[in-house]
């Protein structure tokens, strides 16, 4: 009864994808939504997807109790200093990462839950001055920090229980790096993007850095979301932040930009944009396998399909207030994908796309 | 995007590039 079918909004008419939406949550203790995103939560032998929802000072773990309603499992309170962003842990089960500071990340805490004492915990992972973070596979976490003189790049690893292991050193580029990106279908390669627009690749193995490639002048501030090695290129989806619309250029939101790894060159494949007579630009976004979503500066959520350019759907701003944040929830295979759509008040709605 | 535009390309870059890096 509370599904309700929201079609694209295209102006000439496609009406291939729509996003319907599942359910929604709204945290009532929270005035100010800061990130969501989605977490496998593992008790008494019972695995659920469950959201989790962060606000300036604490982070909640939601599950799903039945058709369109969810209950608030946990809330790891965090302190004075502000959550920036969920960091999550792909793939690991009852654990996730948060990223807090002011302006800049200070500090990346694990919060977990303890399956064996039924305890939810949280321990402190990394302090200085972060400039990206992101959860890899097999419950890693690699983030870059800066200090005036040098900038380190490290991994670490969580065991299943939370466990910090001996962590691992990748070489760091002279410039500070921005984002960081895993390589599909490639275990050993992280990609990264840097303040100066270049694209860096490692080997996750040795933490040798192997190839620094510039992006281009017509892509200005590039952040790496995704990478696909295919055919001998290097596949990198980038979206640009501060990028202006430009004559040429139009008014993109992502970018697929193939490299040639060898010789360091690159060619734009695609270019994602705003849908035609569409106002406003990209504010943030995530991409999932082809797909990628992005919340625009009109409140609107756009949602691309990367391999065709294609803008595929749209959820309107709405009445009240815009949309501010969209992220793709892992999903089982089977289960597609699934859009988490949230509001600066807390709410957080969920679209089967 | 062409090879012309982007070089000869080896289907073994990772490989190559973690020969040619240092350790």
């Amino acid at each position: 009864a509370v599904a309700e079918q929201l079609a694209p909004v295209l102006p000439d008419g496609l009406r291939e994808e729509s996003l319907q939406l599942v359910s929604k949550l709204k945290d009532c203790s929270s005035s100010c939504a800061v990130d969501v995103s989605t977490m496998w939560w593992e008790a008494a032998g019972c695995r659920e997807l469950c959201v989790v929802t962060a606000c300036e000072s604490s982070v909640s773990l939601w599950k799903p109790l039945g058709p369109n309603c969810w209950g608030r499992v946990y809330t790891w309170q965090l302190g004075e200093i502000p959550v920036i962003q969920i960091v999550p842990l792909p793939d690991s089960c009852n654990l996730a990462c948060v990223a807090l500071g002011d302006l800049e990340i200070g500090e990346i805490r694990l919060l977990l839950y303890s399956s064996e004492n039924d305890s939810f915990k949280q321990s402190l992972v990394r302090t200085g001055n972060i400039k990206a973070a992101l959860g890899l596979k097999d419950r890693r976490l690699v983030s870059s920090s800066r200090t005036v003189q040098e900038q380190h790049v490290e991994i670490v690893s969580f065991s299943e229980t939370g466990r910090s292991r001996d962590g691992q050193t990748l070489m760091p580029p002279e410039e500070t790096v921005s984002a960081f990106a895993e390589v599909e279908g490639m275990r050993d390669a992280l990609v990264g993007t840097t303040a100066v627009n270049s694209v860096v690749i490692w080997n996750l193995k040795t933490g040798q850095l192997l190839k620094k490639m510039h992006v281009g002048y017509s892509y200005p501030a590039s952040i790496c979301h995704q990478a696909y090695s295919d055919s001998g290129l290097l596949f990198v989806v980038l979206s640009h932040p501060h990028a202006k619309e430009s004559e040429s250029c139009g008014n993109p939101a992502f970018r697929v930009v193939a490299f040639n790894p060898s010789t360091a060159r690159s060619s734009g494949v695609l270019a994602s944009s705003l849908p035609p007579g569409h106002a406003g630009r990209y504010l943030e976004g995530d991409v999932r396998g082809a797909l990628a979503a992005a919340v625009l500066t009109s409140g609107a959520v756009a949602v691309w399909d990367l391999l065709l350019g294609q803008c595929t759907a749209l959820l309107p701003p709405g009445p009240a207030r815009g949309w501010a944040l969209a992220r793709w929830a892992s999903t089982d295979a089977c289960t597609g994908a699934c859009l988490l759509a949230g509001q600066r008040d807390g709410t957080v709605c969920l679209y089967r796309y | 995007c062409s090879e012309s535009d982007l070089g000869p390309i080896s289907l073994n870059w990772f490989e190559e590039l973690c020969a040619e890096a240092p350790p």
